[in-house]
């Protein structure tokens, strides 16, 4: 049973100004923070039952909220999974999806079967032994609707060089 | 010498080849070239003088001098073309970094900048900020929204209401951004989209800064009792923040669709759910 009643209190709570502007003591601002990740927690419940009744069948989401820092376990174990796009403004969207992933060559297809260009780049910077695949593809989503789009993983070898062009400033500098 | 260039078909972005930082933007639609040079600079935070005794802190932005730091005067980089993604991506230091990015079919540039842990060791309190400096002649005008919606004309050392007697040229020009800032010469305009709140301003003409991070070692006796240092997750040596900046180059009359839209999108970016392939069961609501 998902409820979006912890997140709207802990909004509620995160008017203080000392929450607005963060002028607060540390132990303080990171209870804000416990508050408001506790209430996403309880609504990523709800999201998922709406999704499978909208969709017409239950499955096991996934919330990923470390994309920003490319960490997602699900995408970068699976070799199969699905990518739903909820778009909240009331027109349609186009984005680029980036995930990270474990391999250097996918399959995506759209909601409507259609395959879909997608990259695998390496995000680490230079000079770092081990890679950081990441999944890029263009994905869109209708106003106030979602999108799935299906990945899966197809055989492949890690390439044989980096991307292009490690220029490093300094040593020419 | 290579030049760096990354470009979609909206956008052609220019590096300096010798110091691997941010040239030139050009608006292939419009035929706009604006020189813009962009790089992090720090402020050593104030810890009190004999004039005044305030301190920066987490009410107060006092810097101790009115010139920032430049964090570096080149960066590593190193340049990804693929056919979905063009990338920069510059290495400043060990605690900043950056990603210069465009997608294609987007009309804006994608700064996303990675800052900290903020060294202290120096026992010097810093405020980070990312300062994108051009040519524009603005008159000591720019401008910052409030909430997204009202966007409010900023003045240099001026209030509308009241003779300002300006005794911090750096603080006392510092307004809150909540999602943009822009700096204009009546024809051409520079816009900057923000992810989050930060404090921002125009110190000189042509230039804009966001503060993108702070990081420091005394309380400013407002009431928190304690100094702005964010120690982070263990071993507390200080949060890292990784944010986005948005950069917009059009004409003044085009630019406002430009950057509300694009503004829309940012706040309201479409939400990404997962899920295994193959382990659904059938659902319906009854």
């Amino acid at each position: 049973q998902g409820s979006s009643a912890h997140l709207r209190q802990a909004m509620a709570v995160a008017q203080h100004h000392d929450a607005v502007t963060g002028t607060s003591k540390q132990h303080v601002a990171d209870d804000y923070a416990r508050q408001l990740a506790a209430g996403w927690e309880k609504c990523q419940v709800l999201v998922s039952n709406a999704l499978a009744s909208l969709r017409g069948s239950k499955e096991d989401f996934v919330f990923c909220n470390q994309l920003n820092i490319s960490v997602c376990p699900l995408t970068q174990t699976a070799s199969h999974f699905q990518a739903v796009l909820y778009n909240p403004l009331a027109w349609g969207i186009t984005w680029t999806v980036r995930l990270p992933v474990k391999d250097w060559a996918y399959h995506v297809r759209s909601p409507s079967g259609q395959t879909v260009p997608s990259e695998v780049i390496d995000v680490l910077s230079e000079g770092s032994e081990n890679f950081r695949p990441e999944l890029i593809f263009p994905a869109s989503a209708p106003p106030l609707g979602f999108s799935i789009y299906s990945v899966t993983r197809l055989p492949s070898k890690t390439p044989k060089f980096r991307d292009c062009c490690s220029t490093s400033g300094a040593q020419r500098f | 010498s290579q030049s760096l260039v990354i470009q979609n078909e909206h956008l052609r972005v220019t590096f300096d080849p010798n110091t691997g930082l941010l040239q030139e933007i050009e608006n292939l639609d419009r035929g706009l070239r604006l020189p813009v040079s962009q790089a992090f600079y720090w402020y050593n935070a104030s810890s009190g003088d004999f004039m005044h005794p305030q301190v920066s802190g987490a009410y107060i932005f006092r810097p101790a001098q009115t010139k920032p730091f430049l964090l570096r005067h080149w960066a590593n980089t190193r340049l990804v073309k693929k056919a979905l993604v063009q990338e920069v991506h510059q290495n400043f230091t060990a605690w900043c970094s950056q990603v210069v990015r465009l997608y294609p079919g987007q009309r804006h540039v994608e700064l996303e900048w990675t800052v900290g842990p903020v060294p202290v060791g120096d026992d010097w309190g810093k405020e980070i900020i990312s300062r994108f400096d051009t040519q524009l002649k603005t008159n000591g005008r720019f401008y910052t929204d409030s909430n997204g919606r009202e966007i409010l004309e900023r003045r240099r050392n001026y209030r509308p209401t009241w003779d300002l007697n300006q005794t911090e040229p750096v603080a006392g020009n510092y307004y809150p951004i909540n999602s943009r800032i822009y700096i204009t010469d009546g024809q051409i305009q520079l816009t900057v989209l923000t992810d989050r709140s930060q404090g921002g301003s125009s110190l000189r003409d042509g230039s804009l800064e966001l503060m993108v991070h702070r990081r420091l070692l005394l309380d400013d006796n407002r009431g928190v009792g304690e100094a702005l240092l964010e120690p982070g997750d263990w071993p507390g040596t200080g949060l890292v923040v990784r944010g986005r900046h948005l950069l917009l180059l059009d004409t003044v009359e085009a630019a406002a669709a430009g950057h509300r839209l694009q503004a829309q999108r940012e706040a309201l970016a479409p939400h990404l759910v997962l899920a295994p392939m193959g382990q659904g069961t059938p659902y319906s609501p009854g």
